[in-house]
């Protein structure tokens, strides 16, 4: 979702 | 993914090879504070919890499990195999300055109040600060290891590859996430100083060693 961080970045 | 985020990431990689080649080969954790390592280990454990949640892509999940497993083992070397050669009269940074704030904080200032969303949101934080304890070491010893000093460039350049990363992201993908940026600038400034001394004078071929 929107509020959520980029789970792909390390 | 842009050219910088895989350079920075190969970076990463490349820092924590060289640390554990750094012990391997001297067989000593001579030089290394166990503390920056343990807040390093805190760092993976509690932004990598999505390995359960989220599948991305092979790549992110191979780097994700590397870099999880390695911060244990190094601490596992550090206190356990290697506790002979470690320095801890030297290593006397004090965990909690960095922990509590870094926790507080990220109760405060994260972009979802859930559980995953703060500790990812914590060892943002704890990233930015983890080397301290590292780098106060140094200052307190006056010297580091060439390896030692080649590990910490590539850590330093890492976050700095970063924030290179972030601005592509920011005009090519339209996307900003501030807790991040602003975390990964903190992280890179704090390497400045050390940067400096590392170009100065361990690329002249040089042992690092702070004036006394």
């Amino acid at each position: 979702d929107e509020l959520d961080h980029d789970h792909d970045e390390l | 993914m842009n050219a910088f985020r895989l350079v920075g990431d190969l970076c990463h990689l490349a820092a924590i090879v060289l640390l554990l080649l750094k012990i391997w080969k001297s067989r000593s954790v001579a030089g290394l504070s166990g503390k920056s390592q343990i807040l390093f280990g805190l760092v993976f454990v509690t932004r990598y919890l999505d390995l359960v949640t989220n599948f991305v892509s092979p790549y992110n999940t191979i780097m994700k499990v590397f870099f999880l497993s390695s911060s244990i083992a190094t601490v596992y070397l550090i206190y356990t195999k290697f506790k002979a050669t470690y320095d801890g009269n030297h290593d006397t940074f004090r965990m909690e300055f960095l922990l509590i704030p870094c926790a507080l904080l990220a109760i405060v200032v994260n972009h979802e109040f859930s559980p995953m969303e703060i500790l990812w949101t914590f060892s943002i934080y704890l990233e930015a600060v983890a080397i301290l304890p590292q780098l106060f070491m140094i200052s307190k010893t006056g010297e580091a290891e060439t390896i030692t000093s080649h590990y910490l460039f590539a850590l330093g350049s890492y976050r700095g590859l970063y924030i290179m990363n972030w601005l592509y992201r920011y005009y090519y993908e339209n996307n900003f996430d501030v807790i991040a940026v602003v975390a990964g600038i903190v992280q890179t400034v704090l390497y400045c100083d050390f940067f400096y001394l590392y170009i100065t004078k361990v690329l002249q071929g040089k042992k690092l060693q702070l004036p006394a």
